[in-house]
């Protein structure tokens, strides 16, 4: 699941903000 | 000893709400009601819609103007993309300060992130909502229901059912102490598909809905069943969350637009 959803993964660990569309 | 629990977790969840929303009800309430110094642009037209884009959303509309030469419609499911991309950013830090959210497994957290982050947006928006539009661009702007409906299909019918469902839900007169313990509620749902530890999560959820029951019975005296209104408008959200994905499906399919990859992510296999 977590391969799948790799940026709400990231976000969870480090919060990050996603890239521009 | 329970209740000073409850009203401790009452009162996280609040604080968290309020720390990690940009906009929340009481601002949006203050600009639609006109109690500010300036009141927002209003996006009625083409021609408005592009005074717009030029000056409070120019950030959003792609970079180096990418989409300046796109149509309307395209533009704005755009702008639409960016604002749920940074509305699911906040309610992932809002998630994490739940407290025991952080302690679940990380598969678990994905699935509760995926299935509640559109229902607690769609819910969230509705207190940036009037009957005649939609504040934008931070309240900078407002952007009216006509003028979304007049868009050429599917891209009209991409809000007015949120509309429909906003008026209903503003109804029932929350503020953002209420939201913030439904918010928590959505998020945490023992019964998303695929989850791992069931029973732990179910355990979250009793606590917090319990919480929701005790805070709306306090703060709002007068309505003794606000509480099980509230727990219909779950399954409203999640019906119109189905009928939302299915049209972005379609967008998708249809139209030459693309998806922000977050976007996809949660839209994949999801119902």
């Amino acid at each position: 699941l977590q391969e799948k959803h790799k940026i709400l993964h990231k976000l969870l660990q480090n919060g990050n903000t996603p890239d521009e569309v | 000893p329970q209740l000073a629990d409850q009203k401790t977790l009452a009162r996280q969840i609040y604080e968290a709400y309020l720390k990690n929303f940009n906009m929340n009800k009481a601002k949006a309430r203050t600009i639609l009601t006109g109690k500010t110094c300036t009141p927002p642009f209003v996006i009625h037209d083409m021609e408005t819609l592009q005074l717009a884009e030029q000056t409070l959303v120019a950030k959003m509309v792609g970079s180096a103007g990418a989409l300046k030469d796109r149509e309307a419609e395209v533009r704005i499911f755009h702008c639409c993309q960016c604002t749920s991309v940074e509305t699911v950013t906040e309610l992932t830090e809002f998630a994490k300060s739940v407290p025991g959210f952080s302690s679940l497994d990380l598969n678990d957290q994905v699935t509760l992130l995926k299935y509640g982050v559109y229902e607690a947006l769609f819910a969230m928006l509705a207190s940036s909502m009037n009957k005649d539009g939609l504040l934008v661009a931070y309240g900078s702007g407002f952007i009216t229901r006509e003028f979304l409906k007049s868009l050429r299909r599917p891209f009209s019918d991409m809000m007015e059912p949120k509309f429909q469902f906003a008026m209903k839900f503003n109804g029932l007169e929350l503020d953002d102490s209420d939201l913030s313990l439904f918010v928590a509620a959505i998020i945490c749902c023992g019964d998303r598909p695929g989850l791992v530890n069931v029973a732990h999560i179910e355990g979250m959820q009793e606590s917090i809905v319990q919480v929701l029951q005790l805070h709306l019975l306090a703060n709002h005296p007068d309505d003794s069943f606000l509480f099980p209104k509230l727990l219909q408008k779950l399954a409203d959200l999640r019906q119109l969350v189905t009928e939302h994905a299915q049209l972005v499906q379609e967008i998708k399919k249809t139209e030459d637009t693309s998806l922000h990859p977050l976007l996809q992510e949660i839209y994949r296999d999801m119902y």
